[in-house]
């Protein structure tokens, strides 16, 4: 049977990746 | 028959935070067995099976951006369920129990959401819908 997700926000994306997104 | 599971690649290393999760390295390529809206993504790995960020992941077949609904700029209305104190300088502060706009629903689990003249990103899984439109 499958966990429940964690509690806590997932990690924001690396910051490389966050800048291509934009 | 056989169920066919999106295959996604591990774009940085990442190390896991709580007991469910998987430690990630760059260039793993991972099985998606569920993808959660609040960004945490069911994975397999080899013979592991766990939680991973999907902020960490791209998809082997190229961008997935036809999964990922396009912005509505109108707006959504949903009700934080949790207060959060901005990390980042993109994201917003907001107290629970405050009425706000979601105007797009990324894949990350992080959601760019309106308050006032303020946008910025905003965890999903402290959001609840309150099934409202906003009035133009």
């Amino acid at each position: 049977s499958i966990k429940q997700p964690p509690q806590n926000p997932p990690p924001r994306p690396p910051a490389d990746m966050r800048r291509k997104r934009l | 028959g056989p169920i066919m599971l999106d295959t996604y690649r591990v774009i940085a290393d990442y190390s896991k935070s709580s007991k469910y999760e998987l430690n990630l390295k760059a260039g793993d390529l991972l099985d998606i067995v569920e993808k959660s809206p609040n960004g945490w993504w069911f994975c397999q790995y080899d013979t592991q099976r766990g939680w991973a960020p999907a902020s960490y992941l791209e998809p082997l077949d190229g961008p997935d951006e036809s999964e990922e609904p396009e912005p509505n700029y109108a707006g959504e209305l949903y009700k934080t369920t949790k207060g959060y104190t901005a990390v980042e300088d993109d994201e917003l502060t907001l107290q629970l129990g405050e009425t706000i706009e979601v105007i797009h629903k990324l894949l990350d689990g992080w959601w760019v959401v309106r308050k006032g003249e303020k946008t910025g990103f905003y965890p999903s899984m402290f959001l609840h819908s309150t099934g409202e439109r906003r009035e133009l």
